[in-house]
């Protein structure tokens, strides 16, 4: 049996929010320690992943290991039906498992049932590379705000929906984005006196050619939190990173693109 | 509907 504690708003809701049109499935394991979300655009560019430590989910009761497969439109669709002010959980019983529910309860007690499929009730666990293998694999990271994270990004987009650069170095990181009409650098320098909000840390320069596009439908789940992190590698996935509550935390990954 | 194996090639990098 589980039961999800949701709210309008919530990191939770955002993520659905944010991958609405990249993927058609949600990936969700919960367990009695916590709830892990997995969901690959349908392309297979971009991953995003969530996990939710139970400590940081008020209310969250899972007595069993459940693995499911939630149609996101339909989560976000009937969460965009609620009001701000209800309260709202996601159950899935022993007795209907293959379908789930979710109840909108209203300060005055009102419900609104919602109940539909399950996308696949058996699905296989997948498994991420771990952190360590993750580390061994980029030469660089940075560190900065979420806000302006989400400033470039939608910068990068708007210019060069396919074509953009990330490149750092140990003095600086730049952003690139090529459009139909012009291109575009954003440039920030390391600042040695302050290193708490913006901070390189590289083994050697890296240059990484992805698609703005992803990275911009994931930044504004990042502006969940003050901070976001990058690391990057010359061959594998650029990897954002931010944390959420005590001990939960996103990462997006985004394929890297082949240089033209 | 992704598998593991489009996870591992994902993530073996190019």
């Amino acid at each position: 049996m589980l039961e999800l504690p949701l709210v309008k708003g919530d990191p939770f809701h955002h993520v659905m929010e944010a991958i609405l049109d990249l993927s058609d499935v949600a990936h969700v394991v919960c367990t009695t320690r916590g709830l892990n979300l997995l969901a690959v655009d349908t392309k297979h560019l971009a991953i995003v992943s969530l996990l939710f430590p139970a400590e940081d989910f008020k209310g969250y009761t899972c007595d069993e290991y459940i693995s499911i497969g939630i149609p996101i439109r339909d989560l976000v669709n009937a969460i965009r039906c609620g009001d701000d002010k209800d309260t709202i959980t996601l159950k899935v019983g022993e007795e209907n498992f293959g379908t789930i529910t979710l109840s909108f309860v209203s300060p005055e007690k009102n419900t609104v049932d919602y109940e539909f499929r399950l996308v696949d009730a058996k699905l296989e666990r997948f498994r991420l590379p771990d952190r360590h293998f993750l580390r061994s694999k980029y030469q660089g990271s940075v560190k900065m705000p979420s806000v302006e994270f989400r400033r470039i990004c939608k910068c990068l987009s708007n210019f060069g929906d396919e074509y953009g650069v990330i490149s750092v170095t140990d003095e600086d990181l730049t952003y690139f984005a090529k459009g139909t009409d012009g291109d575009v650098y954003v440039e920030y320098k390391q600042q040695e006196e302050d290193t708490t909000i913006f901070k390189i840390d590289v083994r050697e320069p890296v240059r990484l050619a992805f698609n703005p596009k992803y990275l911009n439908t994931f930044a504004k789940v990042f502006t969940l939190s003050g901070q976001v992190k990058l690391f990057l590698s010359k061959t594998h996935p650029l990897m954002v990173e931010c944390k959420i509550g005590q001990k939960g935390r996103i990462r997006c990954f985004v394929a890297p693109k082949v240089e033209p | 509907s992704p598998t593991q194996k489009t996870l591992d090639r994902f993530f073996r990098g190019h």
